[in-house]
């Protein structure tokens, strides 16, 4: 049998099988709505406009399996094993949090049953706790530096609140210690009070 | 060193140097990039005032003495790879835009990729050294996506061996092109062209809109800036009208389909090769996405680690924010969406440019599925961002809301791309289009290869109901 009997959710390659055959299967329903649509109608392009939601679904699921497909690939390119782990953790949250999701699409078609799908939001919150400790690390690897990056929020050392307030301090506004309106509008205002 | 982010990377289980080198597909180019990068950062010339604080006339102005500094300093330094260039301007860019980019992202790769040689020895060197600065125009004030819906025309006079270029109506005028309203002297116009009575569809004309040395709009051109709108407040998108304006014959782009001085048309090998440009541009948006979903993604777990609130156990200390599993359960997924999409972008560029040599050498198989490709995954990878770094905003509680965080900069410099090179939508339904003809093709039993050779082993194809 080409296709899988069972998909290993612990498995990326065998997690990119199940977005394959989700892939196929929208595709193919498309394809046969459009038919339907077609002998139904006089013209093939008002079929098509009718066919258009399914044939959006097909494409992004299409578009979903190929980027699987490609992160899974990159794992077989990594040599260090402590990154190949923590990429490939990432690339099984991406994954399996794309499935749950998209829940609908694998139960409907038969690729996962709904205990398989039980497994899988389990299998995510798993995941999140595993990932915890490298968070930051992960980030760091994007090598932003802080003026590329342009954010107090994000700075590499960390010292958010000092220089928040540093930043707000020298917004405009604060230029002088009482803004100009304040004498044009509001104190003939509360002189007359 | 905030002391929470002191400990989280003595926590990590790897050496992230070792995955920055195989992010910039290895260690020599990483240190390239940093080096590239601290020629800016130490470099006064780049030196201005947080661009948050200032007016759009006084942001336009900062953008337009950075990029005029950023061309001088790539020429200083000796820098040609086109990567280096991408490093040098993303660093001078940070969240926000420059109006002389679509003259190095645009312009110049259509030059490229629909120029003559002829063409190119005469308007490549003066583009890429700004002494003519080139934006692209397509998109009109009523028409986008839709190209064929494009009313600008091209109309050959073989008597003065020229193109008389016209807006008819209000619709067709230029509307959006960024760098259009003042910035560029030059524009590639995308024009139905007319000869001998006939339409032959969109073709690209290199059309001069202002005068060298004095800038002004030369006659016939209506040109300026289409005003405010949601951020981008940098890019002079602009405006243009054109009355009646004549071009001569050789400012046609003509490597595929050509115009003969008595007006004959000679059709291009394939009417896909004048999407070249926005397969490449868009082959490049998947990279774009995955870049600024890393940004957003860096800047909220981080300062997700930074701030600590309310409790999980009572009496004891306010824990970091990223030890909900709420939390969590927002951001690492859009992480390894970061990391997905970035693998993806790399894919893309390698594809395209495997591609386009083979279509240099006349080989146009791969094209169909290049571009279908292209266009699915642009939409894919720019929708999923699009709301990502939204999440990733909203996860930074109230400062999210301020510049200072970086996120409604990065949102909104990032969210054109969900409508510009083709709105998703549109752009889903080309890559339907590709997906329904190979699905057509598999089951009429031919097999069909690449990213859809799943459909040849469709269960429905296999397995043909048999007459009981």
């Amino acid at each position: 049998a080409v296709w899988p009997a069972s998909v290993d959710i612990c498995s990326p390659d065998s997690l990119t099988e199940a977005y394959k055959l989700r892939a196929a299967r929208l595709v193919e329903i498309a394809a046969k709505n459009l038919q339907t649509e077609v002998s139904h109608r006089k013209s093939k392009e008002v079929a098509w406009n009718l066919t258009s939601i399914d044939l959006v679904r097909a494409s992004e699921a299409h578009c979903h399996y190929v980027v699987v497909k490609l992160f899974t690939e990159q794992l077989l390119k990594i040599q260090d094993k402590s990154i190949q782990t923590v990429l490939r953790n990432l690339c099984l949250l991406y994954s399996l949090y794309g499935i749950s999701q998209k829940a609908g699409d694998f139960l409907q078609e038969n690729i996962l049953t709904g205990s398989q799908i039980t497994q899988v939001h389990q299998r995510v919150k798993e995941l999140l706790t595993v990932i915890r400790p490298d968070a930051v690390a992960l980030v760091d690897a994007f090598d932003f530096q802080d003026v590329s990056l342009g954010s107090v929020l994000g700075r590499y050392d960390g010292n958010v609140y000092e220089n928040l307030f540093e930043w707000a301090k020298s917004s405009p506004l604060n230029k002088s210690e009482v803004h100009e309106s304040y004498y044009k509008y509001l104190k003939p205002l509360q002189s007359k009070l | 060193m905030n002391p929470d982010l002191r400990r989280e990377r003595a926590a990590a289980s790897f050496n992230p140097e070792l995955l920055t080198h195989i992010l910039d597909h290895g260690p020599q180019n990483t240190r390239r990039r940093r080096e590239i990068e601290n020629l800016i950062l130490n470099d006064p010339d780049f030196q201005h005032e947080d661009l948050n604080f200032l007016t759009r006339s006084q942001r336009y102005e900062v953008a337009v003495r950075k990029s005029a500094t950023l061309v001088k300093k790539i020429r200083e330094f000796g820098i040609s790879d086109p990567d280096e260039i991408m490093w040098f301007k993303n660093l001078h860019r940070i969240n926000f835009v420059d109006p002389v980019s679509l003259n190095f992202s645009m312009f110049i790769p259509t030059l490229l990729n629909q120029a003559t040689r002829a063409q190119q020895e005469k308007w490549l060197h003066p583009a890429q050294e700004l002494e003519i600065i080139g934006t692209y125009a397509q998109t009109e004030l009523g028409h986008g996506t839709h190209l064929r819906g494009l009313e600008t025309t091209a109309t050959y006079d073989p008597e003065t061996q020229e193109f008389v270029l016209n807006s008819p109506t209000v619709t067709s005028i230029k509307w959006w092109p960024g760098g259009l309203g003042k910035t560029s002297s030059h524009a590639i116009v995308l024009a139905q062209l007319y000869t001998k009575g006939k339409c032959y569809g969109l073709h690209a004309f290199i059309v001069p809109i202002r005068e060298l040395g004095t800038h002004k709009p030369l006659p016939g051109i209506t040109v300026g800036d289409i005003g405010p709108k949601f951020g981008y407040d940098e890019m002079d998108n602009g405006y243009l009208k054109m009355d009646h304006y004549r071009i001569p014959r050789e400012n046609m782009l003509m490597k595929y389909a050509q115009v003969k001085p008595d007006g004959t048309y000679v059709k291009p090998v394939s009417n896909k090769l004048t999407y070249g440009t926005m397969v490449f541009v868009r082959s490049f948006l998947v990279g774009e996405s995955a870049r600024s979903l890393a940004k957003a993604c860096t800047i909220a777990i981080r300062y997700s680690a930074v701030r600590r609130q309310s409790e999980i156990k009572p009496s004891e200390p306010e824990p970091q924010i990223l030890d909900f599993q709420t939390q969590q359960y927002k951001l690492f997924p859009l992480l390894a969406t970061a990391y997905a999409f970035h693998f993806v972008g790399k894919y893309m560029k390698e594809t395209y440019h495997r591609i386009n040599e083979g279509i240099g050498q006349g080989d146009l198989s791969e094209l169909p599925e290049l571009h279908a490709l292209t266009a699915g995954l642009k939409a894919f990878t720019s929708w999923t961002t699009n709301s990502a770094i939204e999440a990733c905003r909203m996860a930074c509680g109230g400062h999210g809301y301020s510049h200072c965080s970086g996120l409604p900069n990065i949102y909104v410099t990032f969210t054109p791309t969900c409508t510009f090179e083709g709105e998703n939508t549109v752009m889903m339904l080309q890559t339907a289009r590709f997906l329904m003809k190979s699905y057509e093709q598999a089951q009429s039993g031919k097999l069909v290869c690449g990213m859809v050779s799943y459909l040849n082993d469709l269960p429905s194809q296999r397995i043909q109901p048999q007459q009981v």
